[in-house]
């Protein structure tokens, strides 16, 4: 797309900077710690051991989880120049619709395509180890999707562009200023096409990674359908669930 | 306003609460 009048390269050169910033201060781990650990896998005892917990248990040790990486999102948004000068009612309709997306794009750095596993508590786990969830189609899903966005092998700078693009979505529902949540996005999506002729790979590697928001859209809404049928079998304990979690994936 | 008490909280800080 032609670079509108309205915004100048250096417009374009700053957005880039701000979001590569963010994304690298409030990433969980850094590459380095992910190269350290990339070996480190739960035994079979471990898996076991995990396998056999109750659904209530595992639930919440991953809601925990889930919510710890929520807040590193939070701050990746807020420190998205531009994002702190929407109203504080877009700004939190774009977390609660987005995070999630964040996260699994996230989730791709802390996935091992070699053996199929994914950062879990320290430790690369299978997917069997989470079979006490009870929901092996969203466990699946979430796997399937990190190896399929791991093959596009995103650098950094692409994966925080692309995280910022996809959580400035302008149509999200109940929204209130549309138009300069879709001008930001253009302006990241501009910053990442950028990056990307950089590297000579401009519109297919755009096509790929644009071509992954449907899926990812898909394990959201598989996402709350589970929550929402374990809330239903197990209301007690979702209601112990960290507030953090329950606000941004309550109705 | 109530209904997200902790993300209005979170968006209003200017420090973060987890340790980055």
């Amino acid at each position: 797309n032609p670079v509108p009048e309205s915004c100048s390269l250096l417009e374009i050169e700053h957005i880039i900077q701000s979001v590569v910033k963010s994304h690298i201060e409030t990433s969980q781990y850094s590459t380095e710690d992910l190269k350290r650990l990339a070996w480190s896998l739960y035994s079979p005892e471990e898996t076991r051991s995990h396998q056999t917990k109750s659904a209530e248990v595992m639930w919440q040790q991953c809601a925990i989880h889930i919510t710890n990486a929520i807040q590193y999102i939070v701050e990746f948004a807020k420190r998205i120049s531009g994002f702190m000068d929407l109203c504080q009612n877009d700004q939190i309709i774009l977390l609660k619709a987005g995070c999630m997306d964040v996260l699994l794009i996230r989730m791709c750095r802390a996935f091992n395509p070699i053996n199929n596993t994914l950062l879990f508590d320290g430790k690369f786990a299978s997917p069997q180890l989470f079979k006490a969830l009870g929901c092996d189609d969203l466990v699946s899903a979430v796997f399937d999707f990190a190896k399929n966005l791991s093959r596009i092998q995103m650098s950094e700078e692409e994966m925080a562009l692309f995280s910022a693009a996809v959580l400035l979505s302008p149509d999200r529902q109940w929204l209130t200023d549309v138009q300069k949540i879709r001008k930001l996005q253009d302006k990241v999506y501009m910053g990442l096409q950028r990056c990307l002729q950089k590297e000579g790979v401009s519109d297919e590697k755009l096509a790929k990674m644009v071509s992954k928001l449907p899926a990812m859209r898909s394990i959201c809404n598989l996402h709350i359908d589970k929550l929402e049928f374990f809330r239903l079998v197990h209301p007690e304990t979702a209601f112990t669930f960290p507030p953090l979690y329950r606000e941004v994936f309550g109705s | 306003k109530e209904k997200h008490k902790i993300l209005h909280q979170l968006l209003q800080n200017s420090t973060s609460p987890v340790d980055l």
